[in-house]
């Protein structure tokens, strides 16, 4: 079974 | 809760092993697990939040791949981030804990040097003049 791989993101947070 | 909690001054490793064997055990809890330790490290409790610290010290080292992919995005990077930065949560936390995440984050960009997020996330912290040395 392929396992899910989530790759979803956010963006760096800018500081 | 009993891995972090703040009544108790010491850690508590054998919660900390039943929190790490429930995160390797199930699939789902591996990526949620990480957005309940970031919650816990924000707590306005100091002593609550360094428990979550060492819990997560320990899980990134004990609970697989899912929850390594977890905390090596900048969406769980940004939650440590906001800990240590003025311009969100930074006065609120004390030197220990700011001590504390830095000193983590910067154990992955050694542990960890092909977790390119890591290190962009430290670099920044460093060119902001948050992490001095």
């Amino acid at each position: 079974t392929v396992s899910f791989h989530d790759d979803s993101d956010e963006d760096l947070l800018n500081v | 809760d009993k891995a972090t909690d703040p009544s108790i001054p010491e850690e508590n490793w054998e919660c900390i092993q039943r929190f790490c064997d429930r995160v390797n055990a199930d699939k789902e809890s591996s990526s949620l697990a990480p957005r309940l330790l970031a919650h816990k490290i924000q707590s306005p409790q100091e002593v609550e939040a360094l428990h979550a610290l060492t819990v997560l010290e320990t899980c990134v080292n004990n609970c697989g791949e899912r929850f390594h992919n977890e905390i090596a995005k900048f969406r769980f990077l940004n939650e440590l981030i906001k800990v240590l930065c003025p311009k969100y949560y930074g006065t609120w936390f004390s030197e220990k804990v700011k001590s504390r995440v830095i000193e983590i984050m910067f154990s992955w960009t050694v542990w960890f040097p092909q977790e390119v997020k890591i290190r962009d996330a430290y670099q920044m912290l460093k060119k902001q003049g948050i992490v001095k040395e």
